[in-house]
């Protein structure tokens, strides 16, 4: 899952 | 994408009218520093082509408009350099220390990634401050800075979109309250922006 360090924005 | 419109449109007024009149240097430097700071993992976190590709043409194109206003010799002359006064650290130092204080993991990268974060939200204030001191501001500058207003709107909405629907999407408090502060920066000149659309009048602020 997406955590905070996993950034997919810009 | 409207981010990146926005940058097309400071590269065209520069590259077309070769002057960079009303543009302000310091929040270009202060751009290039949040993208450096940011795209720390551009080599490390692969996310996707699109992202990667992104990410080179915001760090490229900065540095672009940067050696354009300091080295190019005919739009180094339009330069404002009396009127963009507002000094860096300024924004820098509180950016910085309140990374160190708010932060969601202690690590280099991620500290310097918050910094980015917290000063990408502020670096329009040395441009807000030179527009007010311009007295024409041309159409393409207008709209440079609108759009570089209305990216950070639109995260917001995107951000409520990926919260609800999205199944793994986690609460990104320090992104969201930055991004905020970051689009309530921008709400006069947007005021004044469609105002002077709607009039059909040139641009311009209030002293």
């Amino acid at each position: 899952h997406l955590t905070e360090s996993e950034k997919d924005e810009l | 994408m409207t981010h990146l419109a926005s940058i097309c449109l400071l590269l065209l007024k520069i590259h077309t009218m070769k002057s960079c009149a009303g543009v302000s240097l310091k929040t270009q430097e202060l751009y290039a520093l949040v993208f450096v700071t940011r795209y720390l993992d551009l080599f490390s976190n692969f996310v996707s082509m699109y992202n990667t590709i992104m990410k080179i043409i915001f760090l490229s194109s900065t540095f672009g408009i940067i050696w354009y206003m300091r080295g190019h010799k005919l739009v180094r002359q339009s330069y404002d350099k009396e009127q963009d006064t507002f000094r860096h650290y300024f924004l820098v130092i509180p950016c910085m220390v309140l990374a160190l204080v708010i932060h969601s993991k202690f690590t280099l990268l991620e500290v310097l990634w918050t910094f980015s974060i917290y000063l990408e939200a502020v670096a329009i204030l040395p441009q807000l401050v030179l527009l007010q001191r311009t007295r024409n501001i041309d159409n393409l500058t207008g709209n440079y800075i609108f759009c570089l207003g209305a990216y950070r709107a639109l995260y917001l909405l995107n951000w409520i979109y990926r919260y609800f629907m999205e199944k793994n999407y986690h609460a990104q408090w320090i992104t969201w309250m930055a991004g905020m502060i970051q689009t309530a920066i921008y709400a006069d000149f947007f005021y004044y922006y469609f105002k002077s659309w709607k009039k059909n009048e040139r641009l311009k602020l209030p002293a």
